[in-house]
C-alpha cells in the first residue's frame, strides 16, 4: 500500500544517509522519489556527492565510488530489514584497500543479523571469515567443493602452475 | 531462518553430487580459481529459488543449467538443487510451522520436464514464492548480488530501484 | 579490401589460437566468420575451449575466463600489429593469482614493440612497472599526478585512514 | 610513434593544469585511491584523439569533462588535453615528417566552442583520424581498454568484432 511504501523508503533513507558518509569518510547521499505527488508507482533516485565533490550525475562517479554507493543502499535496506543471508560474488573486485577495510568491517557488523556468504578472490577479504569452501576442479570441467580450513585455504588459490603459464 | 545446506548435482559444472553445509553464524568465505565454479553456485541458488530467465543464468536455454559433459564425463540428464533452511522459530507460513527444516527443490531433466518440491513434496513455483516473501530472498530480492553487478543499483532505473524497495516493504 | 580482410584475418586467428592455451594451460580457441562467402561484411565468431571443458556457449563461461580470452585475442592483433601504446583500466580485476602472473608476462613480452600504461588496484600487478605514477586528491575533489618511485607507490595506495572507515 | 606526454587542464576532475611524461620503453603503471582521477586520464586520451560520444566519456553531454568545481574551487571555463608523441624515424604521413615531435590538442569552451590543433596549428577532426589511420589507436581501436569493459570483446556482436579486425587490416 502507499502508507507502506512511503514508510519503508522513509526508514531505508534515514539508513543511507547514515551510511554513506560512514563508506566515503565524509559527503552525503540521499533517496528521492521521483513522482513524490505519485507515492504508488513513482521511482527511487539516488543523490550522492562524496567528500570534497561537488553533486554531479552520477554517471560520473568512479567505479570504486558506484561500488560503495552501490553497497551503503544494500547495506542500509539490511539494516532496515535483514534478510536471513546475503550472498555477494566479487563485489569487493573494484574496491581499493581502504573501501575493502571498510566494506569488510560493515559485514562483520550485519552478521548479527543476517549469514553472509562472500566470493572473493582478495586476501584481506578472506580474513573476514567464520569458515572457508574452496571449489576445485581437480579434474578438468567438474566442479568440486572441500571445506578448507584458513591456512590451507591460501594455498588452494594458488593453483599448480599449469604448463603454459 | 537461517541457511543450512545447499546441494546440488547435474548442475552446471557439477556433475556429482555435491553438498555445501553453510556455518549458522558469521560469515562462509567461498574460493577456488577463475572458471572452478563459484558463479555456477550462486545460480543454482537464484535456480532453485525460482529465476525463469535463462539469460540471468548466463545460458541460450534453460537446458544450459543441465551438466553438459566434459572431455571426461558424459552429459547429465537431470539437473537437481535442493537448499534446506532451519526454521528455529517455526517463524514460516502455517503450512511449515511444524518443521524444525524447510526445504526447497527444483530439478529438470533434459526432457524438459521440470518440478519444485517443499521438503520432497511436489509444489509449485507460487508455493515457494509464497515461501519467501517478505523475506528479501528470491524475485527482485536484495539479497544475492551476481559478479559484475554490484554497480547496477547504482545505474538502472529508479523504477528498478523502487522496486527493491517494494521488496522491503 | 576484401583481400586485405581475409588476410589479416587469417593472420589474427594463427596468433590467437597460440596464445589461448598460454593463457589457459591447454585448451584450443579460433575465430570464425559468421559468413564466409560475404568477405566484405562478415562478422567474426569466437570459438572457445578452456581444457577440459566441452564446447559451449561463450556466455556460459566465467568472469575471469571471458577476461582471459578477450586478453588473448586483443594482444594476438598486437602481435599482429603493433599499436604505439595499449592503455589497459584495472583489467586485471577478475583474474585469480596464476592468471594475473600469465598476464604480467605477456605484457612484459609485448613491451618489445609497445609501450604499455596499466591502472591497477594490485600489487603483483604493479611489479611489472618501470615507472609509476599516483594520482592524488590531496585536496578534496582536485586531481593531481606525482611519480613515485616503487616503495612510496606502495604507500599512496594506503591512504591515511579518513574518519568513518 | 612513441607516447611521450600527456598534458590536461580543466578536464574532469583536473583543475590545474598536470602534465605525466611517459617512459620511453616498458610498463607505466598508474594508482591510487577509489574516485581519485584514473580513469579520467582515460577518458582524457580518448577525448584528444577524436572520441565524440559523451556517454561514452561517462557523462550526460560533453560540457560534463569540464572541470565542474569542488568545494574548494569554482568551475573551469575550458578544458584541454594534449598528446604528444615523439617521432623518431619521422614515419608519420608526409604532412609531418619534418617534425621530431607531434602533438594533438583539444579544447572545449563552456560556450560550447570546441576546436582540435595539431602541433599548436587548428586543424579538423579528420586531421587528427588521418594521423592515426593504421595504427590501432582512437575510433575502434584496439589499445585502450576502459575500466569494467574487458569481457566486451567476447559478448559484443560478431560485426562489432570485426571492426576491430579491420582496424588491424
Ligand atoms: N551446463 C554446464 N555444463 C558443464 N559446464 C558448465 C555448464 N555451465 C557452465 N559450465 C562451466 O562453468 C564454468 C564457469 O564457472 P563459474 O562462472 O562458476 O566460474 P567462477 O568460479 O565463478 O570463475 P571466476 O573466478 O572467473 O568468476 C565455465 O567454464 C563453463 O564452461
Ligand atoms: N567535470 C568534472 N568536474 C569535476 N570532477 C569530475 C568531473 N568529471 C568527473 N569528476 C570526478 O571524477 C571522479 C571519478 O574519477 P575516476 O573515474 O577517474 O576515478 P578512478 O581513479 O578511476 O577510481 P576507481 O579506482 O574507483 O576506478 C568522480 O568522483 C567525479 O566526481
Ligand atoms: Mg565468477
Ligand atoms: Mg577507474
Amino acid at each position: 500500500s502507499k502508507k507502506r511504501f512511503n514508510e519503508v523508503y522513509k526508514r531505508i533513507n534515514v539508513e543511507f544517509r547514515a551510511l554513506f558518509p560512514k563508506f566515503f569518510g565524509g559527503g552525503e547521499a540521499f533517496l528521492k522519489l521521483s513522482d513524490p505527488e505519485d507515492l504508488l508507482d513513482s521511482g527511487v533516485e539516488i543523490i550522492a556527492q562524496p567528500p570534497g565533490k561537488t553533486m554531479q550525475n552520477l554517471t560520473l562517479l568512479s567505479g570504486g565510488e558506484k561500488a560503495m554507493t552501490a553497497l551503503a543502499l544494500i547495506f542500509a535496506i539490511f539494516q532496515f530489514k535483514p534478510s536471513p543471508f546475503c550472498l555477494l560474488d566479487e563485489v569487493d573486485a573494484p574496491l581499493d584497500d581502504a573501501n575493502n577495510h571498510r566494506f569488510n568491517a560493515h559485514v562483520r557488523l550485519l552478521t548479527e543479523n543476517s549469514q553472509f556468504i562472500i566470493i572473493t578472490h582478495n586476501k584481506k577479504t578472506m580474513e573476514i571469515g567464520d569458515a572457508m569452501f574452496g571449489v576445485t576442479m581437480e579434474e578438468p570441467g567438474s566442479s568440486k567443493v572441500v571445506s578448507v580450513d584458513f591456512e590451507r585455504g591460501q594455498k588452494l588459490i594458488e593453483p599448480p602452475r599449469r604448463k603454459g603459464a | 531462518m537461517r541457511l543450512l545446506r545447499l546441494e546440488l548435482a547435474g548442475f552446471k559444472s557439477f556433475p556429482d553430487k555435491v553438498s555445501i553445509d553453510f556455518i549458522q553464524d558469521g560469515v562462509s568465505i567461498v574460493v577456488g580459481p577463475n572458471g572452478c565454479g563459484k558463479s555456477n553456485i550462486v545460480d543454482a541458488i537464484r535456480w532453485v529459488l525460482g529465476e525463469q530467465s535463462a539469460k540471468h543464468l548466463r545460458g541460450a536455454q534453460m537446458e544450459d543449467v543441465i551438466f553438459g559433459g566434459s572431455t571426461s564425463r558424459p552429459a547429465a540428464g537431470l539437473a537437481q538443487v535442493t537448499l534446506s533452511f532451519a526454521n528455529p522459530e517455526h517463524d514460516s507460513i502455517n503450512k511449515y510451522s511444524e518443521f524444525s527444516e524447510i526445504s526447497v527443490t527444483r530439478k529438470l531433466f533434459r526432457t524438459g520436464e521440470s518440478l519444485y518440491q517443499i521438503n520432497k513434496t511436489n509444489c509449485r513455483l507460487s508455493d515457494i514464492r509464497e515461501l519467501f516473501m517478505d523475506t528479501g530472498i528470491g524475485g527482485k530480492g536484495y539479497s544475492i548480488i551476481e559478479q559484475g553487478k554490484i554497480d547496477r543499483i547504482v545505474t538502472s532505473s529508479a523504477l528498478e530501484r523502487r522496486a527493491l524497495i517494494d521488496e522491503a516493504a
